[in-house]
């Protein structure tokens, strides 16, 4: 039998790092969404320094902990929704029973080692107008189907308005906080607003997930209790 | 783009030295999407003394270093000098797309020379 071929220094950094290939490049039509820039901005450690001086006292981070989101972790991840090519066109405002959606989000590049501290679902809607008591989302798990037949609510919150994004904790509703991350997942978005008024459209769908390895986390930078 | 070592050569007391990477330079420029490239730094210069001993505000030095450059100030060969290391590095974060598409933020510890010493 032939010996599997060695991988070459720079697989063995890749690996090191965290990654298992060599990631192609950027692809087309995807912006870097300005949550992860300021995310990155606030990361930064060399956005305070120059040169070889050191970083200023009180200025060092928490090591593996993301400061702006208040959870532990050490790898952000912004994830697109894949179902949004596949869903079928939407009535303009079509009001009565409005439409559910499926979204799907692909978390296999997520390690089975990676601890997730944080799972934000992140929706844009667009709406003709608003009624005067809002809406109601209601996120659900949705079978391997194509259609958006939702199955067991995962949970439901109240949205006042829809001009800014909706965002909804999905740790805990959609998979234990102690279990390791699914390959994938695919959920029935609803929202239904609370009066009379035309049926929203889902503009964007995005999870940000945020996840602690702890093969990355230097056991000496964490602080002593 | 690396700082020149004095004279060329291993001269001069072991301290820190400019090293920036360059992720172009590497061919990671299509996929990393911030920073272009960082300061890592790289540590090097003799461990004779007093180097081995550190300076004021430097790392501690340990006492094998000391006694090594001590030994081979007495007699030179013997083993040879402490070697020029990293003592303090710092890490940095990394934005970059992955092979999903994904927009990912990862943190990297020790990727940053800060402070060199004679190990």
């Amino acid at each position: 039998a032939r010996a599997p071929v060695p991988p070459g220094p720079a697989a063995a950094l890749l690996r090191a790092l965290g990654l298992r290939d060599a990631p192609q490049g950027a692809p087309t039509l995807r912006s870097v969404p300005p949550v992860m820039w300021r995310l990155f901005r606030r990361r930064d450690p060399q956005e305070t320094r120059s040169g070889l001086r050191r970083t200023p006292p009180g200025t060092t981070l928490r090591p593996c902990h993301v400061e702006e989101l208040g959870v532990a972790g050490n790898i952000v991840r912004h994830i697109p929704d894949r179902g949004a090519a596949a869903r079928p066109p939407e009535p303009a405002s079509a009001a009565g029973q409005c439409p559910a959606w499926t979204v799907v989000f692909d978390l296999s590049a997520v390690d089975p080692a990676e601890r997730p501290s944080r799972a934000r679902l992140e929706l844009r809607f667009a709406a003709a107008a608003a009624p005067a008591s809002g809406w109601e989302l209601s996120v659900a798990q949705a079978g391997e189907a194509a259609g958006p037949g939702p199955g067991a609510v995962l949970l439901r919150q109240a949205v006042p308005a829809l001009e800014s994004p909706v965002r909804a904790e999905l740790l805990g509703a959609a998979w234990a906080r102690n279990a390791s991350v699914p390959r994938s997942l695919r959920l029935a978005l609803a929202l239904r607003p609370r009066g009379p008024a035309a049926c929203a459209r889902l503009a964007e769908a995005s999870l940000l997930l945020v996840t602690l390895d702890p093969r990355l986390c230097h056991p000496l930078a964490r602080p002593r209790r | 783009e690396a700082e020149p070592a004095a004279g060329g050569g291993l001269g001069g007391a072991c301290r820190a030295r400019r090293l920036y990477v360059s992720f172009r330079e590497v061919g990671w420029h299509r996929w990393v999407i911030a920073p272009r490239g960082f300061l890592a730094n790289y540590c090097q210069g003799q461990c004779a003394l007093p180097a081995a001993l550190s300076g004021p505000g430097g790392p501690p030095a340990l006492n094998h270093a000391v006694l090594r450059a001590l030994m081979h100030g007495a007699s030179p060969g013997a083993g040879g000098l402490p070697c020029c290391v990293p003592a303090r590095l710092s890490p940095i974060s990394m934005l970059f797309f992955d092979n999903s598409d994904n927009v990912v933020l990862r943190h990297y510890e020790d990727m940053v020379v800060d402070e060199c010493g004679c190990r």
